[in-house]
């Protein structure tokens, strides 16, 4: 891309190392996530939202248990 | 319930798909329960069409976004057939519906489950394995930067915007946790999986669950 391209590139991998270093700071263990560059660091958050977080929330009811013995076929 | 269970092990899991830079998460976890559920029951799985749904679910935005409950809902009602991926292939945008003739080859499903387990993550596993992978929606945010690992912090719940599968649990160390497939490629996280620890909802990934049955 164009010089402005790649600046705004940039700064969205800046802004994806700062949102890194937080992330791993909780990390305390080998089991725990951890975070880093990837196929998605080039995108701000709102970009990265916009493009692949479209899932509409949708309110269901709560599980009710059966008790043992009553379940309905 | 068996301290360790993925339907992996059962070949009844399709294998990771990419969703580009389409909105269709909501589609790609439905059809990955409608692929599992109908290899668990027939012995057969089968690649089957997410751009059918994105395309037909006249109650959802193909891949300006949706949501599981209307997919699964306009499935249940309209009974629909989806036919092989290779017949309707993905292609990353909202397209025209395709019709098929009856006697093509497709699955229907006869009905689905959706409640909100949260609190009860014990019983979801439960489902998991009685009923096969569930569809669930997380708040995906801070997965922009998963590498790996277990999630169990910076990860809400009450915020869901994205869809995806469970397909098994792991209790065997000391962090248990959900194994689940995602649809940005093999690339991303686990060879495309990611692991959210059980118990607190993490993610919210126990408030919209469904279960789809064919």
């Amino acid at each position: 891309g164009g010089g402005r391209e790649r600046e705004t590139v940039a700064a969205a991998l800046r802004e994806s190392a700062k949102r890194v270093r937080f992330l791993n700071s909780s990390s305390n263990d080998n089991t725990s996530a951890f975070y880093g560059i990837n196929q998605f660091s080039h995108l701000f958050p709102e970009e990265f939202k916009a493009i692949y977080l479209r899932s509409i929330p949708h309110k269901l009811p709560r599980y009710i248990k059966v008790p043992k013995g009553k379940e309905k076929p | 319930l068996p301290k360790k269970f993925d339907w992996r092990d059962k070949k009844v899991i399709a294998e990771v798909r990419n969703q580009q830079t389409c909105g269709g998460c909501w589609a790609f976890s439905v059809v990955g329960g409608i692929e599992s559920a109908y290899a668990i029951k027939r012995n057969n799985l089968e690649e089957l069409s997410v751009q059918q749904v994105i395309d037909c679910s006249y109650n959802n935005y193909g891949c300006s976004g949706g949501s599981t409950i209307s997919a699964l809902s306009w499935l249940n009602q309209t009974k629909v057939k989806l036919v092989r991926d290779s017949e309707y292939t993905f292609k990353a945008q909202t397209g025209l519906c395709h019709y098929f003739g009856q006697s093509d080859f497709g699955v229907s499903i006869t009905g689905f489950a959706a409640y909100d387990f949260s609190g009860q993550e014990e019983e979801m596993m439960r489902m998991l394995v009685n009923w096969g992978p569930l569809a669930v929606t997380v708040d995906a945010v801070s997965w922009q930067d998963y590498l790996g690992g277990i999630i169990q912090y910076h990860c809400s719940s009450g915020r869901a915007n994205h869809a995806v599968l469970i397909t098994g649990f792991d209790r065997t160390g000391s962090i248990p946790y959900w194994i689940v497939q995602n649809s940005w490629g093999r690339t991303w996280g686990i060879d495309g999986y990611v692991r959210v620890k059980i118990g607190s909802n993490v993610c919210g990934i126990a408030d919209t669950v469904s279960s789809v049955f064919v």
